[in-house]
């Protein structure tokens, strides 16, 4: 099955 | 004082109308070099960022950088309110309670203001670290957002692949499985081409709901560039043209 990744573990939070 | 015309208003709505599926409230940040937004989805899987130059603009003027927090769902009413062949102007003062939108029709004499209420919003920013991409592939906007919506009657996960030869789209489902493969096209009709830019291969699986929210921005250019790198985020770009660019970033599927 795929996971649905978030893009908090891929950009930064300012 | 913040002021900007927009003679071709037009485009105003189409952004408007390409982005209120995803985010909900938005901070605008208005400079003097122009207007700009980045927002999330509710789930942080899905990421606006919106740049306009204010060379783009018949008339510009941001004395000062300025936050204009937007309900972006009331927005798109105000919106509706627009012709579509309408100037639109937006101005708001210093430590504005509210965004003042004026819709003009100089040939029917026909003008709507409308003030927006402004609302406060704490929304995170996220640093977005500028990408090489190894994988940008152009292609015809239309054509991007037919073979999405048809694939997403065939399985809710599109597997995008990469290399120097083709870009292909594959799904699995218990339809069946099958791709849709692009070879590089250089075709004389310019809006008919499909250009691959391939350094090194990228395989990634995303969720085709949220290409098929993105590609409601369609209208706006005649082409998609998707931007892939293997470890990042995917990245569909709409370029506006002589205004600016409207980005999505999509997070990928991790098939555990």
């Amino acid at each position: 099955i795929e996971l649905q990744g978030t893009l908090k573990s891929f950009f930064e939070e300012m | 004082m913040f002021e900007a015309k927009l003679t071709e208003g037009l485009i105003l709505k189409k952004i408007v109308e390409s982005i209120k599926d995803i985010v909900t409230d938005v901070n605008i940040d208005i400079s003097p070099s122009g207007i700009s937004l980045q927002a999330m989805d509710s789930s942080h899987v899905a990421l606006v960022s919106l740049n306009l130059s204010m060379d783009g603009f018949e008339h510009y003027r941001a004395d000062t950088n300025m936050v204009l927090g937007v309900s972006i769902a009331n927005l798109a009413k105000v919106m509706k309110l627009a012709d579509n062949n309408d100037q639109i102007t937006l101005q708001a003062d210093q430590e504005a309670t509210h965004l003042k939108i004026i819709f003009e029709n100089p040939k029917t004499e026909r003008t709507t203001e409308f003030n927006l209420n402004l609302i406060t919003i704490d929304s995170e920013h996220l640093a977005i670290p500028e990408t090489e991409y190894s994988s940008v592939v152009t292609i015809n906007s239309g054509e991007f957002s037919k073979i999405c919506k048809e694939l997403f009657s065939l399985s809710e996960t599109v597997q995008i692949t990469t290399n120097t030869d083709y870009v292909q789209f594959s799904v699995e489902g218990e339809v069946g499985s099958g791709q849709v493969r692009l070879g590089h096209n250089d075709s004389e009709k310019k809006e008919d081409q499909t250009i691959l830019e391939v350094s090194e291969s990228v395989q990634q699986q995303f969720a085709i709901r949220y290409l098929n929210m993105f590609n409601k921005a369609s209208t706006l250019s005649s082409f998609t560039r998707l931007c892939l790198h293997q470890e990042q985020p995917l990245v569909v770009e709409f370029k506006i043209d002589n205004l600016g660019v409207l980005k999505y970033f999509l997070a990928p599927k991790i098939s555990d």
